[in-house]
């Protein structure tokens, strides 16, 4: 119950929010209740549900800056099982604002407090930084999931990111793992993207998922639509393969 | 002479790095003299031409947060007619620590003051956020190029983007203007990806380059043998691309 995932990577444009999007709609179709919420300033994730992020009056950003403004006041129900809360532009100044506030990287984590058991799983999408926001992300979450583009520039990024986990884990969470790396927008057909996933296998080994989110122009055109690819698309492979991580991260198991 | 050109989007992954690495080298194929600032913590730029940002005891960082420590202790040359500024981590700490400080957004302007005027062109390689390092680059730059992909969720950043040029036009940088936008990463295959392209033509016309950079395998190898397209893959219709491009940056015009 009410399991947390921080899905993090400071490199941009890996498909954090797609996975955010597609795999909270894959573990609502399971009847799993899942919040997600939108940590990222540009609030792509509130943007492809069809939220209007600069015609609210009141996002993340007023819970995590307010006194006592409740995260269940900033609740929206986007699907059956499924509900964001979403961020705006507002949420741009947190970072500067927050940066000498007591108990700075627990705010996230407080807020969630007696929410969180209302829900099988919370899914967290953080902008393409490792700034208080994701560390805040990160020491409120029980695991992290790592979408990553098996492109040399993206690989690179890994390095820094798992240090931060690391320090993270030292000193703010000492509960927080890695629940999993996903390799996305895979072209099997380019030899350099095969190459550079087998090397992360071979340095990650099982905390690669075998599960590999494929390239597709799908997923460019289901949040034109304000809809996940599993009701834009539903029986396209990439909608199938959200589905299959819903299943192996609700079992718990993959067989490799 | 001394045209500053800030690479800039906020969203992740559109080509920023790859565009400053491509037309850097292209620029300095033509033999104007280019200066490259990587003014992005994570480093890609300076990764990309091989240099070890972790091992780097000076980097951009020093210039805008130390008392003048001046650019010219920072410059690598990289290539003929080819310098560049590195960044490291060190730089994540920038933005917080300047936060306060006087005339913030003008360091980088007052720092490139005595070096411009030593390069045809200087390019500013900025992360991805609309930050103190980005504004400090929108307000040294004459020119603003805005890589972009041709996809709904980076499309969405356009406004918030112009926006802020907007803004920094108004209030830190009359002089600014947009040089133009580049469709990057573009698929002709892909109805998605031609639908959204003509739709920024039809919005914004004008500014977005005839030029297109097509997706490509190649760019994403390059970095990974420390060199530009142009060299990895000279005579790759990528590689022409950015030389074409260089062409009409330098002569100011294009066919429309
Ligand atoms: N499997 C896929 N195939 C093709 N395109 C994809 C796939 N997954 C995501 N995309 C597209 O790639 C772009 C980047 O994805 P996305 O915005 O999810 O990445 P991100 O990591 O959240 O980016 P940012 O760092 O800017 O927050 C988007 O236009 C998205 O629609
Ligand atoms: N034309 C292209 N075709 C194929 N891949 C490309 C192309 N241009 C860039 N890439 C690859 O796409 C990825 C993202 O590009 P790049 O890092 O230049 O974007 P960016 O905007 O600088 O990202 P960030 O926001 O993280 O700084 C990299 O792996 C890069 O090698
Ligand atoms: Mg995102
Ligand atoms: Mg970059």
């Amino acid at each position: 119950m009410g399991r947390v995932i921080a899905v993090v990577n400071q490199k941009g444009g890996v498909g954090k929010t797609t996975t955010v999007i597609n795999l909270g709609a894959a573990l609502a179709e399971r009847q799993q209740r899942t919040l997600l919420i939108d940590l990222d300033p540009q609030a792509a994730l509130s943007n492809s549900f069809g939220l209007q992020p600069d015609t609210l009056e009141h996002t993340i950003y007023n819970v995590l800056t307010g006194s006592d403004f409740p995260l269940a006041a900033v609740i929206h129900p986007v699907r059956p099982f499924l509900d964001l809360v979403p961020a705006n532009i507002d949420l741009a100044a947190a970072e500067a604002e927050l940066v000498s506030a007591l108990g700075r990287e627990y705010l996230l984590r407080d807020a969630l407090e007696d929410i969180r058991q209302q829900y099988a799983f919370v899914l967290i999408d953080c902008g393409p930084n490792l700034g208080l926001l994701t560390i805040n992300a990160l020491t409120a979450a029980d695991e992290v999931l790592i979408p990553i583009i098996c492109e040399f520039l993206a690989m690179r990024a890994m390095g820094m990111l798992i240090q931060t986990i690391s320090r993270v884990k030292k000193r703010l969470n000492p509960q927080l793992r890695v629940l999993g790396i996903l390799g996305t927008m895979y072209d099997p057909r380019t030899i350099h993207t095969r190459e550079v996933l087998d090397e992360l296998r071979s340095f990650l080994g099982e905390k690669v998922f075998d599960i590999v989110i494929r390239k597709s122009i799908r997923f460019a055109e289901a949040p034109a639509a304000h809809q996940p690819i599993l009701e834009y698309a539903s029986s396209h492979p990439g909608a199938q393969a959200y589905r299959d991580l819903a299943e192996v991260i609700i079992h718990g198991e993959e067989k490799h």
